[in-house]
C-alpha cells in the first residue's frame, strides 16, 4: 500500500493504459497487461499466389506487466493473485504472473493446394481475443 | 509480412527480422496450417468453377468478404466450425471442419483420357486418412436442352474399380438422379461413399464414370447432348467435386518438433 501511494505521487501523466507511463524519475514503466496489435500480412509474405483469402489477419499479442493491484489488469485469474503475492515475497525466485492470452479465436483460410484444388479450413486458436494475468 | 504496435497506436512493419529468421517463421506458420511446404498451384484461375464456388462460400460465411469480418470467428459463439447461416443451404456445413473443392484431373489418367466429358478423376492425394468424409457432391452444370424435347434424363454415376485382370475395369453404381430436359443449373450428385473410400484407400481411386439415358427412348446420350458442360465449355461451369471433412481430434493437437 505504501508503495502504491508513492507511485501515485510520482506519476505525472497516464495518457492511458495503452501507453508507456512516463514518470518524474524519467524511467519508462511497462504498461499493465493488455492486448496489442500484431498483423500478419499474407500478401507481404508473398503468399498471394496460393492464399485466396484473407489477405492477412490481426493475430494480436499480449504485452505488459502483471502488477498490483491486479484489478488494473485485464482478466486476472485467481491464481495470479497468489502468484504475485509469492513474487512479492520472493522476487528473486518466484516469477510474476504471466501476461498471456485468456481467450483465443479461429480464422478461416481459403487456399489452393498443389493440385489447384481449393481448401477452406478453419484454424482454431489462431488469434488472441483477450489477454490476462495467469 | 508482420506488423506490430509502435507504441503510438500505429502499426509498423517489423523490418529488423533477419532473412533466415523470417524464413523460419514462415515455415512455422506453414506447419501450423498443416502444410509441409508452400503450395505451388499450376496457373490457378480464380474464375473457374471450383475456386468460384469456394470464394462465394467464403464470402457468405464472412459477410461481404471484408477482411475485418474475420473477427467474427469466435470459437465460443460458434462451437461448430462453420456458420449456421448456411445450414439450410448446405446441411453438411455444420458438421465439417474442412471443405475442399476438387478440380477434374481426368487428363492425367491414361485410361480415362479418351472419355473426358463422362469420366472424372479427383486427386485425393493431399487428403489425410485421419480426416473423415461427412459428405461429397459431384457438381455438374446443365444448360437447357437445345433439342427442345420435353423428356426426362436418368443420370447415373459409377465408381471405376479394378477388375480381376490389370486391364479390366468395372463400374460400380454410386448414385443416380432424374433431371428434366428443360432444367438449367447445377446438378448435385451424392458421391460420399466414393470420396470416403478414396480417403481411406487412395490407391482405390480410379475415377468416376457418368452415364446418361433418355427415359422416353432408352437411348444412351453423351453429356453434351443434354447440355452438361464439358471440358470445352465455360470455365465457371466445369464439373467439380465438393467434399466436406471432419478432422480427428488428434489433428488439432500441435505436435512438438
Amino acid at each position: 500500500s505504501a508503495r502504491r501511494q508513492m507511485d501515485t505521487r510520482t506519476a505525472v501523466s497516464h495518457r492511458d493504459d495503452s501507453h508507456w507511463t512516463w514518470r518524474r524519475t524519467r524511467r519508462y514503466v511497462r504498461p499493465v497487461c493488455r492486448r496489442k496489435t500484431m498483423y500478419v500480412d499474407f500478401e507481404d509474405l508473398g503468399w498471394q499466389s496460393w492464399i485466396i483469402a484473407p489477405e492477412g489477419y490481426s493475430a494480436f499479442y499480449c504485452d505488459g506487466d502483471c502488477i498490483f493491484p491486479l484489478g488494473l489488469n485485464m482478466n486476472a485469474t485467481n491464481h495470479a493473485i497468489v502468484q504475485l503475492l509469492l513474487h512479492t515475497v520472493k522476487s528473486q525466485t518466484m516469477p510474476k504472473p504471466c501476461c498471456s492470452p485468456t481467450k483465443l479465436s479461429a480464422i478461416s483460410v481459403l487456399y489452393f493446394d498443389d493440385n489447384s484444388n481449393v481448401i477452406l479450413k478453419k484454424y482454431r486458436s489462431m488469434k488472441v481475443k483477450a489477454c490476462g494475468c495467469h | 509480412g508482420f506488423y506490430t504496435d509502435n507504441g503510438l497506436e500505429q502499426s509498423v512493419m517489423v523490418s529488423r527480422i533477419p532473412h533466415r529468421v523470417k524464413k523460419e517463421f514462415q515455415q512455422e506458420i506453414l506447419t501450423l496450417m498443416g502444410l509441409h511446404h508452400k503450395p505451388k498451384p499450376r496457373a490457378p484461375g480464380k474464375e473457374t468453377s471450383a475456386p468460384r464456388f469456394m470464394i462465394d462460400l467464403y464470402n457468405k460465411l464472412h459477410g461481404s468478404g471484408a477482411s475485418g469480418s474475420i473477427e467474427d470467428d469466435d470459437e465460443d459463439e460458434h462451437p461448430h466450425f462453420f456458420s449456421r447461416t448456411l445450414e439450410n443451404e448446405m446441411p453438411k456445413l455444420n458438421s465439417s471442419d474442412v471443405i475442399m473443392s476438387f478440380v477434374n484431373h481426368v487428363h492425367k489418367i491414361h485410361f480415362l483420357r479418351h472419355e473426358r466429358d463422362r469420366t472424372f478423376f479427383f486427386d485425393f492425394g493431399e487428403v489425410s486418412p485421419q480426416e473423415t468424409v461427412t459428405g461429397a457432391e459431384l457438381r455438374l452444370y446443365k444448360a437447357k436442352d437445345r433439342r427442345g424435347r420435353h423428356t426426362t434424363y436418368h443420370i447415373e454415376v459409377f465408381t471405376i474399380q479394378q477388375g480381376v485382370d490389370e486391364q479390366d475395369k468395372i463400374l460400380v453404381p454410386e448414385t443416380n438422379h432424374l433431371v428434366s430436359s428443360d432444367f438449367e443449373g447445377w446438378i448435385l450428385m451424392n458421391v460420399t461413399n466414393a470420396a470416403d473410400s478414396w480417403t481411406i484407400m487412395p490407391a482405390s481411386n480410379m475415377g468416376l464414370y457418368l452415364k446418361i439415358t433418355d427415359m422416353s427412348t432408352g437411348q444412351e446420350l453423351r453429356p453434351n447432348h443434354i447440355g452438361i458442360v464439358g471440358h470445352r465449355g465455360d470455365p465457371d461451369k466445369q464439373a467439380f467435386l465438393v467434399c466436406f471433412f471432419k478432422m480427428s481430434q488428434q489433428l488439432h493437437v500441435r505436435r512438438t518438433r
